[in-house]
């Protein structure tokens, strides 16, 4: 049986990315199938697994607007049980292209149905919106993951995340449901960080993850070696705090 | 004459809002008429400005998607010489509202021309993406700042963003300029934080500005409280920072 999670948030620079990559990083060290399926045009998560795409290879792109088989498009990163289905700077058009398609929001939901069974974990990085990438994610998945960074513009926005996800539970995918929220960039010195995560664990309770990802230099120098954090410094913070994520989910998996 | 500056990155999470609502602050302390248009659906300007909305208040959304009177709904902020063009999250279905439209990149270019005049600068905060709403910013604009957070990520993503630059300046606004790279959330103490600055300084020489943005929590800080930084905390680093670019602005515009 496969799961698939979304990690989403429209906010800018929250940890979307860090998070996909190296929760599914993580999940592959513990020898679980995992694919992790990069839905942003900037396609961090692909330069963030070492992934360079010549303009001929496809992508992501190509599953999206040319119906063109996940399968094919899927490749594998340095980390045995950890496949990704890459990102490239063209679907920075798909939003536009997207717009007049037939079940728009419902193409790659359609398009996984081939990988399926191949993978127990299926992550998806969304980009900084609710467009029809977003959607497209949201409608695919089992479950949404919400990172939240401790700021106060990230809080702000989440009313606006939560009424989309609803939209998408009425309308797209009745059985969607939330994952979790992840606090992210946590820095016990300041207060802002405190109070804002004090503020998240009072409105979302129990849906919080007990984990909380420290602020830790190492998870921003990993993407320029192009490895997740397991692979650059596995005994960073920032390693066991993605580490004591992946434990405390599959413990909730029972 | 009015100067209108767009403040663009899709990159997410790397100051644009931040750099919009305090470099307007700043320059309209200087007694500088200046306006703030908001174009972000997450309205993260108009919320640092302290500006909520009722749900019957016209926002930028009426201006692009029902030709509304951009000057009806202009509206004054805490600053006396600060006006604000707000935002509303009715806008997030505007990217795909206006694919259809007529003339569809131009529309806010058309609506300023009724304000220009009484502004001697307009900047225009913008989502984290390259969609028709950033689109229409740059094609509003004589100029373009970018702020670039010193991360890697933010550092991968200038070639797709000075792509569109080019292919607006080719195609929607001949006379399109960089006003320069803000290096933002600077970190003295970190590796990463020194090694991305060089890289922006050595690559983008002197279209870097001089002045640099430190990583300040005030600046985390002063949206909670509804105020730019040089009304929440004017001692800080970040009001200290905001300021000087100011200054370099003033002086190279000369
Ligand atoms: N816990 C952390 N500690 C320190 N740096 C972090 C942490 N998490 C993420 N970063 C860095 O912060 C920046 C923003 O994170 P990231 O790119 O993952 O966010 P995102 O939500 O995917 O952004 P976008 O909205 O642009 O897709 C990146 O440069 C990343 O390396
Ligand atoms: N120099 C700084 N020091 C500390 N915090 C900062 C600084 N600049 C911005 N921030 C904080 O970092 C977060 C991201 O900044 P901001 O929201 O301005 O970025 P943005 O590019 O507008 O994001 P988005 O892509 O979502 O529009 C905010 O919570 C902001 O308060
Ligand atoms: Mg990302
Ligand atoms: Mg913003």
């Amino acid at each position: 049986l496969t799961k698939v999670i979304v990690i989403a948030n429209q906010k800018g620079g929250v940890g979307k990315t860090t998070t996909a990559v190296n929760l599914a990083a993580c999940m592959a060290v513990t020898e679980i199938p995992t694919l992790i399926i990069d839905m942003d045009p900037q396609a961090n998560a692909t330069s963030g697994l070492g992934i360079e795409l010549e303009n001929s290879d496809k992508s992501v792109y190509d599953v999206m607007i040319n119906s063109v088989d996940a399968e094919s498009v899927i490749r594998k990163s340095d980390l045995p049980f950890l496949d990704i289905l890459p990102s490239s700077t063209r679907l920075v058009g798909a939003e536009i292209e997207l717009v007049p398609a037939l079940a728009r929001e419902t193409i790659l939901k359609t398009a996984l149905s081939s990988v399926n069974g191949s993978y127990e974990y299926i992550f998806i990085d969304c980009p900084p919106s609710l467009g029809l990438l977003t959607l497209n994610s949201l409608t695919a998945a089992d479950t949404v993951l919400v990172p939240v960074q401790c700021e106060y513009f990230a809080l702000e926005g989440l009313s606006q995340l939560l009424n989309t996800i609803r939209l998408v539970q009425k309308n797209l995918n009745k059985t969607l449901e939330v994952e979790g929220f992840l606090i992210t960039m946590f820095d016990s010195r300041l207060n802002l960080s405190r109070q804002v995560a004090e503020e998240i664990r009072d409105y979302f309770k129990e849906k919080v993850f007990e984990t909380v990802i420290n602020r830790n230099v190492k998870l921003g120098e990993a993407p320029s070696y192009g490895k997740p954090i397991i692979l650059y410094d596995a005994v960073s913070t920032g390693a066991g705090n993605y580490m004591n994520l992946v434990r405390e989910m599959l413990e909730h998996a029972g």
